[in-house]
């Protein structure tokens, strides 16, 4: 979901 | 994962492989901020508080703990190395940390995505990356003889900044509902202040003269 994908970068 | 951002990575992480080559080749630190490399340490470990309870994918755990390792190695290098910490610039390197982390702490509080302490903390740590190279930046312009290795490294810096301007647009047309104001805004600003830099950086490097910053 969007919550968990806004933090896959670095 | 878009070319822009693995690109991004890779030179962020080639920044970190220069930095350490030139103070270990060398063995000097002469003309890197030592407030710059603690101010990044401090926001990777704001940034991956949630290392180990929220998990992405292998690539993106691996990348997390090596550049918590490596910030963390310089860190010991610059302080803690007997032959290494006496070539730190500590007179010419007098950035006040304050200055950047009271803004970027109060900035946090004020203008966030949800009122959680990891959320707040999180944010805080994009908006302390977006100007943790200010110290850097005012200690270059005082350091004459910038060696090529130092210049490389900010100038790789800069650049995995600018790479990850592209993959914002990128995944903004190619990913529904794909909106990071702060990042976004925080990033350019990132960027913008590498500007003065990068122009320095490529007249030397066109005419094949040492690179040297106006003060």
């Amino acid at each position: 979901d969007d919550e968990s994908n806004d933090k896959d970068e670095l | 994962m878009n070319i822009f951002r693995l690109a991004g990575d890779m030179v962020h992480l080639l920044s970190f492989v220069v930095l350490v080559l030139k103070i270990n080749a060398t063995k000097s630190c002469r003309g890197i901020s030592l407030k710059t490399q603690e101010l990044y340490t401090l926001v990777f470990v704001c940034r991956y508080l949630d290392l180990f309870s929220n998990f992405i994918s292998m690539y993106n755990t691996t990348m997390k703990i090596v550049f918590l390792g490596t910030s963390f190695a310089i860190l010991y290098l610059m302080r803690g190395h007997k032959v290494i910490k006496v070539t730190y610039d500590r007179e010419q390197d007098t950035f006040r940390y304050l200055f950047l982390v009271l803004p970027c702490a109060l900035l946090a509080l004020l203008i966030h995505n949800a009122w959680t302490p990891f959320e707040v903390v999180w944010t805080f740590s994009i908006y302390l990356e977006a100007v943790a190279i200010l110290p850097q930046l005012v200690l270059l312009q005082r350091t004459q003889n910038i060696d090529n290795l130092t210049g490389n490294y900010v100038f790789l810096l800069g650049l995995y900044r600018g790479l990850y301007i592209l993959n914002w647009i990128y995944r903004y047309f190619t990913e529904p509902h794909y909106i990071q104001w702060i990042v976004w805004i925080s990033g350019i600003v990132q960027t913008i202040l590498y500007l003065d830099f990068f122009y320095y950086y490529i007249k030397s490097w066109k005419n094949n003269v040492k690179l040297a910053l106006p003060s």
